[in-house]
């Protein structure tokens, strides 16, 4: 066999690996689960829908692959370091939150070990911190003008509550400030009682 | 500006505009953009009651009344590439699926990939002109990811040479697509073809459903708005029962698939090509997912930078909902996922015109492993982005649950992305059955090519779990 691959968790390569791992691990679950199934003489039909949990699971970290995939190969295009920087933090969170959401398939198929999956969570910890200070020029990044966003919580001046009310104050139920129902069902009832 | 979010700008280690123009993909596209954007944003043509303030009926009105300005305009500055239209039509309704969508994504690009020359200069510059408004009519009120089990029918009548279209069952009615209500007059239709006594399986054919001029429907056409829905305010959503309609052979969209004048069938090159327009639709919803989750994240972060709650140290000022650990732990994970579901979102788009190329010029090979990457691919992200707007609302108190912050529409009008355009799950088991198939390749000695390659490498290789 050739020799093992050493899991560095802070280096993304390296986790592309055991999410390519994980992937293939999956995949030969599933066809070994119709191959079992097929053998207990099940129709073809019967062994794929007996499987279908599986064969879901095994898409899913497929796809995850792919997606941790494209995103380190996307980072050997960033030329601007600052900016590499940042997107480097971010894909690293991303895979290791990947891992600590399916850490079973991963401890499982005996791609990391207990003592590497805490201390995933610890390097988690300090990207957020890490990420911190960049959070809002991360999301300014995304360009959105506030009124293609429409959104009075993420208006770019901040300026929430002011607005908020102003809103409220435009609803059609506002537009007298005593509503007609009062005057017809409210006031009438009290005569009643 | 808000000193707590001016504060958190004058905080950052990046140039944002260098980021953008990753995002975009290079300076020139977010210059563009921006001109687009602007066309739009100042625009008076384009100013608009709040829809949370309006009827359904107001908001379908005041939709189709900016569709067709969009269409004017559009016209008016020439803009004609899809992304730049894709952009502007954006801008028009944010955040919102609007009347003429189908038409604009699915009828033009369905006769731009399956109709022939002859049927493109039938069908193609009246649609493009919008004296016929089409939608793709598929779905059916029994019947939805799986396209085989579709009901309605389409029979050749040699004696005429004209399909007779019908909807045999109260579950063959076609059910959902956009714009089918009240707005279009004509719909690809597909249904099960029969000729020479024989049935084909899935074609497309186009039926005109309501008169041209006076807009009333046809006769043997049964139409409608399916009423409202959990989002979609501004969609006509409708029902289509087609009960023996005529119409002559030449509306079958025969660019592969043929039907001659006495019967005869002509099978397609590959059988995939029907799915042509669901590849390149999955492929785009990949990209809708990060923009969803771009936009949740956006409010969600600006908002925690400005909201004070609580005490973090006895005597201290309420710190930022954003310095708390625990919303950290919400929030970057998510805002990590709609860059990596960002640029995923750019791949996808590549490879779906790299390979449609290909298709162009006659080579099929990479549609299956297309056909399955975007099926998975959109299953995936959709699932995710889909729990992650929640988490962005729920993160931002009750405010989160004020049409006013924009979330609930997010999610309203994002949640179908895991329904239509194939069910999540039977997305996932027909990328799954991909999967396997290529394994057992593997196991027959056979080296594989494109992104599952790994199922040969994976073979060979192991990992060692390190003590740390």
């Amino acid at each position: 066999a050739s020799r093992p691959t050493v899991v560095d968790i802070n280096d993304l390569s390296s986790l592309v690996e055991v999410y390519k791992l994980r992937a293939a691990i999956l995949v030969e679950l599933a066809a070994k689960s119709i191959q079992q199934e097929l053998q207990r003489r099940k129709s073809e039909e019967d062994a794929w829908n007996n499987s279908a949990i599986d064969l879901v699971r095994a898409s899913d970290a497929h796809c995850h692959y792919v997606v941790v995939k494209l995103f380190t190969d996307k980072l050997g295009e960033i030329g601007d370091t600052a900016v590499h920087s940042v997107l480097s933090a971010l894909a690293l969170l991303y895979a290791l939150q990947g891992i600590t959401q399916n850490s079973g398939d991963f401890l499982q198929a005996g791609l990391l070990s207990v003592p590497q999956v805490l201390q995933i969570s610890v390097r988690i910890k300090e990207l957020l911190s890490q990420l911190r200070p960049n959070a809002v020029a991360l999301v300014d990044a995304f360009d959105f003008h506030d009124k293609k966003l429409n959104s009075v919580l993420g208006r770019y001046d901040g300026n929430v509550y002011e607005h908020m009310f102003e809103w409220a104050r435009r609803s059609p139920l506002n537009s007298t400030e005593v509503h007609e129902s009062f005057h017809k069902y409210l006031k009438p009832l009290r005569s009643k009682l | 500006m808000n000193p707590d979010i001016k504060k958190e700008r004058e905080n950052a280690t990046f140039d944002v505009e260098k980021l953008t123009n990753v995002l975009d993909g290079s300076p020139q596209k977010t210059k563009r953009r921006r001109e687009i954007e602007s066309l739009v944003l100042n625009d008076p043509d384009f100013k608009e009651e709040d829809p949370n303030f309006l009827s359904r009926s107001e908001r379908y009105d005041q939709a189709v009344r900016k569709s067709a300005q969009m269409i004017l305009k559009l016209r008016e500055y020439g803009i004609a590439d899809p992304d730049e239209i894709y952009c502007y039509k954006n801008c028009v309704h944010p955040d919102r699926p609007e009347p003429l969508d189908l038409h604009l994504g699915m009828f033009l690009p369905t006769l731009l990939n399956q109709a022939t020359p002859e049927q493109m200069d039938k069908f193609f510059m009246p649609a493009w002109n919008l004296e016929i408004i089409g939608t793709y009519a598929q779905t059916e009120m029994g019947h939805g990811t799986h396209l085989r089990g579709l009901e309605t029918t389409a029979t050749y009548d040699p004696s005429t040479q004209e399909f007779v279209l019908n909807c045999p069952t109260i579950s063959s009615i076609k059910w959902w697509p956009g714009g089918l209500g009240k707005t279009s007059n004509h719909a690809i239709v597909l249904a099960q073809l029969y000729t020479q006594g024989n049935c084909h399986g899935l074609h497309a054919f186009i039926v005109p459903i309501r008169d041209m001029n006076t807009h009333k429907p046809l006769p043997g056409i049964v139409v409608g708005d399916i009423g409202p829905k959990f989002g979609f305010n501004e969609v006509d959503n409708g029902f289509l029962k087609l009960e023996n309609v005529r119409i002559p052979r030449e509306n079958m969209l025969m660019k592969y698939a043929k039907v001659e004048p006495d019967g005869t069938y002509v099978k397609p090159p590959s059988s995939k090509l029907t799915y042509g327009t669901m590849v390149f639709i999955r492929s785009m919803i990949v990209g809708e997912s990060a923009r969803a989750l771009a936009k949740s994240c956006t409010i969600a972060i600006r908002y925690s930078a400005v909201r004070h709650q609580s005490e973090m140290r006895p005597g201290e000022p309420e710190p930022q909902i954003l310095d708390y650990q625990t919303q950290q732990y919400k929030l970057f994970p998510l805002l990590a996922m709609s860059y990596a579901f960002a640029f995923v979102g750019q791949y996808m788009k590549q490879t779906y015109h790299r390979i449609t190329g290909d298709i162009n010029q006659g080579d099929f090979s990479e549609l299956p492993e297309l056909h399955a990457l975007s099926a998975g691919l959109k299953a995936f992200t959709t699932w995710a982005t889909n729990s992650a707007i929640e988490v962005c609302r729920m993160s931002c108190g009750g405010h989160g649950y004020s049409r006013s912050s924009a979330l609930p529409d997010l999610y309203v009008e994002f949640t179908p992305t895991c329904t239509y355009e194939g069910e999540n799950t039977v997305m996932m088991l027909q990328t799954a059955r991909y999967l396997v198939k290529s394994y057992r390749q593997v196991k027959n000695g056979q080296q594989l090519s494109g992104i599952v390659s790994y199922l040969n490498e994976a073979q060979h290789q192991r990992v060692q779990p390190q003590p740390v």
